[in-house]
């Protein structure tokens, strides 16, 4: 399978 | 003090149906506009966004604001006890450690109340930020289901094309490969019938999507006759059921990284 990113790679912790 | 009156549980039986399979333990944010929920997946792969305006419920007070920890699985469990129609109240008190919830039927001859214990939840939340979609894909819901479950009968991942004519998703596996094409509708009218699409578009754009959290997210689809889909070069897919006059819930989706 194709590898997967993270949302916490696009969106930043509050 | 929260309190909060649908008129009826149908509603909130397919909201919690629409998230609980991508979360299972979530906090819900109730202030004097409405309620909020944010949450992640295990994985964080995919990201649910919950929005209730306080006018879309019936009654609605919200003396202090407050987050209430709560398992979805034990909400749904608690949900399943209303009839469809019967009206459904939530509410808690300042620091309270459970959510009472009752249920008055049409003929108010039946009124039952279950109490869901609350729970602390440490869990990250992110900042979305206000993004310019490149393309925004409007369809049917129902349609949005189908072509997943469709493709899921073939591979693993789906790849979403959204062109000026229209929209294709497409897939491969191990037994071959697919792809469904929904051409583009200038006007989504009576003659066209509900089940039209159109694509809003800047630019051309593909993405690459893990198809079994697009299952997850069309359990939404009761919830709205129509879901649009927002791609973005390089950030996570956003799908929007709009929650009748009252809302909405938002899936982001981070994209698989293209071999």
């Amino acid at each position: 399978a194709a590898p997967q990113r993270s949302i916490l790679s696009f969106f930043g912790k509050k | 003090m929260i309190e909060a009156v649908l008129p009826q549980a149908s509603l909130l039986k397919k909201i919690i149906e629409a998230i609980k399979e991508l979360v299972s333990e979530a906090n819900f944010d109730f202030s004097e506009t409405g309620i909020r929920l944010q949450a992640m997946d295990k994985s964080h792969i995919a990201l649910s966004f919950l929005h209730l305006r306080n006018d879309g419920f019936s009654e609605y007070r919200c003396d202090r604001s407050q987050t209430l920890g709560i398992n979805l699985e034990s909400f749904s469990k608690v949900l399943k006890c209303a009839a469809n129609d019967d009206q459904v109240q939530i509410k808690a008190t300042d620091k309270a450690e459970s959510l009472s919830i009752s249920f008055e039927s049409t003929a108010k001859d039946r009124v039952s109340e279950f109490n869901v214990k609350l729970m602390d939840i440490d869990i990250d939340s992110v900042d979305v930020p206000d993004m310019d979609y490149q393309a925004t894909v409007n369809m049917s819901s129902q349609e949005f289901a189908r072509i997943v479950r469709d493709m899921m009968t073939i591979g693993e991942a789906i790849t979403i094309d959204a062109t000026k004519q229209g929209v294709k998703f497409s897939t491969s596996g191990d037994a071959g490969e697919g792809n469904i094409l929904l051409r583009h509708r200038k006007t989504i009218d009576e003659e066209d019938g509900p089940s039209s699409t159109s694509v809003e578009i800047n630019e051309p754009v593909s993405h690459s999507l893990a198809l079994k959290f697009l299952a997850n997210f069309a359990k939404a689809a009761p919830l709205a006759d129509r879901v649009s889909i927002n791609l973005i070069e390089d950030a996570p897919v956003m799908f929007e059921f709009k929650i009748s006059d009252m809302g909405h819930i938002r899936f982001y989706l981070a994209p698989q990284i293209e071999e």
